[in-house]
């Protein structure tokens, strides 16, 4: 089946790193460092297939660089706006046909990924601005960026203030709703995904091999080494989980009966 | 003597904590995190008197907030342009006055620290527009902000591209130059200072005692500790040196008989 991602944040927030972490592939490859931010904005899909727990999925990344680079970031939501419409109406064509395929290959923005600076006080202007554009239209799943800036306490403070201008700007993020049927272990850690929200994350590219054998990824610092998949370091094992293993199928399910259909809704009404 | 530093860069950049780390005094407490954000461009000005190395020192620390911090940040740089001319314009009227005092209290502004967010790409839009706007009016002294974000190769790499970005844009930022008349090791140590520009430094406001007694200041993680002191780890000891021990007066003079000069010559001229 069909999966598509979007990747929203400034550059230098390790969005690259990350996604080649998350599904431990390459899929960017490290670009030209002086050709980053110069770049228009400019909407990049990349798809590719994958096979996740024995499920062959076709994934489609949608990288938007560029965004909140420029001095003036008025609007800069809007082409990423008028993308995840685009493939709401193309979905609607295909729907539409008398002699449409029994299985419509969906193309629509399942989950959008945004990336917090890791600033350590609260939501940016920027921030509070594009999620309330986008939260009606996109299950948008925040992440904190390069969490490994950041102390325990530290982050604890800032996640709880970052859900409290989430709450003060009515803005809904998707809720990772109870795994039900799995045994308790797995729902506990469930649970404690949930508590984590905004998912802080380290990513990185960088593997090295522990003592025993196992390979893991990590970023080296003099004074000691994050290792991204340690629950204790970084949130992205969580993160992992959940848009993987457990909540793909909701964050289809959410965009086929709630995004897309409010988008039907307005757009039937005009 | 006086002494007049500007603090200039994006909310979340450590600025307040390593202003009150530099000068070893909480020149700034933990403001209230829900107002950083909002407030409005509103320079201020706080001054402190120090006695660094026996010398006595009026302190005068000029904090800019909200730079940077809207969606819009068009000409977000002209009110710090205006704030330092008009202290220029106070020195010119004290300076013709005809029964004008043997110490003319010099309120100009001798130093800009411009904080560069770790992206690890290379300087963006607004930086470059900002030191364009700012080079030639005060001595820049960039830094890059919350080091502790960068492995020892990142910051390398970020360092050299910064310092490409700022030739190819023909931004001419303070030169420390050498010190003359001190013993090897402290000349040793001061061109590792030079080389290590732009400084890229890590603040903290936590102290700890290690073992043998010695109070550091430190960011603890779950991963490892950094020590704000420690060369390897940050270049918070080169910063302190140059700023306060060895170019204060540089610094000082090169505002009277350059961007002094400069701004009187260019004024005069209409
Ligand atoms: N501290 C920290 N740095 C990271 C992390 N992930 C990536 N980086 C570094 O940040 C820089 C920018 O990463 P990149 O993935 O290109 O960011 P992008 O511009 O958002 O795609 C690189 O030097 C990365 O090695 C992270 O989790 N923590
Ligand atoms: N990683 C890292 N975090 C820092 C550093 N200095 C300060 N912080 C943290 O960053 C957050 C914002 O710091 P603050 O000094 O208020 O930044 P300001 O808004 O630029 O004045 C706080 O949580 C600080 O503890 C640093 O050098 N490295």
């Amino acid at each position: 089946f069909e999966f598509t991602l979007m990747v929203v944040g400034e550059s230098g927030l390790g969005k690259s790193t990350l996604i080649n972490s998350l599904f431990l592939s390459d899929v960017y490859t490290t670009a030209n460092y002086d050709d980053r931010i110069k770049q228009t904005l400019q909407i990049e899909a990349s798809t590719m297939d994958l096979e996740e727990n024995g499920v062959r999925l076709k994934l489609t990344l949608i990288d938007t660089p560029g965004f909140g680079d420029a001095i003036d970031n008025t609007n800069c939501w809007q082409p990423i706006i008028d993308f995840i419409q685009k493939r709401f109406d193309e979905y609607i064509q295909q729907e539409s046909r008398i002699d449409r395929e029994y299985h419509i290959v969906d193309t629509r923005v399942h989950c959008c990924l945004y990336f917090i600076p890791p600033t350590g006080h609260s939501l940016r202007p920027i921030d509070i601005e594009y999620m309330k554009q986008l939260y009606d239209k996109v299950n948008i799943v925040p992440i904190i960026a390069k969490a490994d800036t950041m102390t325990e306490d530290e982050c604890k403070g800032f996640k709880r203030r970052i859900l409290k201008d989430l709450r003060d700007n009515k803005i809904r993020i998707f809720e990772f709703q109870e795994v039900a049927g799995e045994d308790e272990d797995y729902a506990a850690q469930h649970k404690s995904s949930k508590e984590s929200i905004p998912f802080a994350v380290v990513g990185s590219n960088t593997k090295i091999q522990l003592n025993g054998g196992k390979e893991v990824r990590v970023r080296k610092y003099p004074w000691g080494m994050v290792e991204v998949e340690n629950n204790d370091h970084s949130d992205f094992i969580h993160l992992r989980n959940v848009l993987i293993r457990t909540h793909m199928f909701d964050l289809i399910y959410n965009t086929n009966i709630l995004h897309y259909e409010n988008y039907r809704y307005r757009k039937g009404g005009s």
